[in-house]
């Protein structure tokens, strides 16, 4: 089974 | 004072047309640079990146940077109030809380001009790391919103694996499977209609249907499509807008647990 990642995990909050 | 006269209207019903699906408001960020948005979805699995440079307005003015916050689905359904050859002006004092959107026949002889009220969005802007990509493919871009629509029927997610002989996406589900192969073209008549891949490495990545054919929205925007892929980071699918900018969707990819 696959999940779906979010963005968070890979883009920083500047 | 803020001002954009576009005589190439139509980009910008485009444009709107590419958001308003997976963004229902964002901040357009306004700088003597030009127009900048930068959005996720509600959930945080895309990002939308728009570049309209100065430019390439006909006329373009902004005497201090501003941000304004607009509901996309009032914005869309303003624009789309202008023809497809009007003239489109947007203008806004500073510090205002509305935008006016000014429409004009190309001969003049119809004016039309929409007021829309502003919006206080308390948006967090990301750092996306530079990246060199494993792998970069551009492809017609009516050929990528065939295939994503094709595959959707299959599954919910697509694999796209980009390996030196070329590109092949896939899907799986109850009722079979599908596989797309797409050979780099090795000559064509028009360059609109090329397959070309840039490749350091093999990639494979699993993205989810939904996003992806809600990216192709934006097809109408440009001939050619740019997928740019690396392992375990998220996809990026790139829509030029004329020569003054671009639209970029960023997906993250699904992971193996």
């Amino acid at each position: 089974m696959s999940r779906q990642a979010t963005l968070d995990t890979f883009f920083a909050v500047r | 004072m803020f001002e954009a006269r576009l005589v190439q209207g139509n980009l910008l019903k485009k444009v709107l047309e590419s958001l308003k699906d997976l963004l229902t408001e964002a901040s357009w960020d306004c700088a003597d640079t030009g127009i900048q948005l930068q959005a996720m979805d509600n959930s945080h699995v895309s990002l939308v990146s728009v570049q309209l440079r100065a430019d390439g307005f006909d006329k373009f003015r902004c005497d201090r940077q501003l941000s304004m916050g607009m509901n996309l689905t009032s914005m869309s359904k303003i624009l789309r109030c202008a023809a497809n050859d009007d003239i489109i002006t947007i203008k806004a004092q500073d510090q205002a809380d509305n935008v006016t959107f000014v429409f004009e026949s190309p001969n003049q002889e119809k004016v039309a001009d929409y007021e829309m009220k502003l919006m206080n969005l308390d948006q967090e802007h990301l750092g996306i790391p530079e990246t060199d990509y494993a792998a970069v493919i551009k492809l017609p871009a009516a050929e990528f919103q065939r295939i994503i629509k094709d595959l959707s029927q299959f599954g919910e997610s697509v694999v796209i694996s980009c390996t030196k002989e070329g590109v092949k996406f896939s899907a799986a589900g109850d009722i079979g499977v599908g596989n797309i192969k797409l050979a780099q073209t090795a000559s064509v008549d028009k360059e609109e209609e090329a397959v070309t891949i840039e490749m350091q490495e093999p990639v494979t990545l699993t993205f989810a249907c939904r996003y992806l054919n809600m990216f192709t929205k934006a097809t109408c925007l440009a001939p050619q499509v740019t997928l740019s892929m690396s392992p375990e980071v998220p996809l990026v699918v790139e829509y030029k807008i004329g020569d003054m900018g671009h639209v970029r969707y960023y997906l993250a990819p699904k992971i193996e647990d």
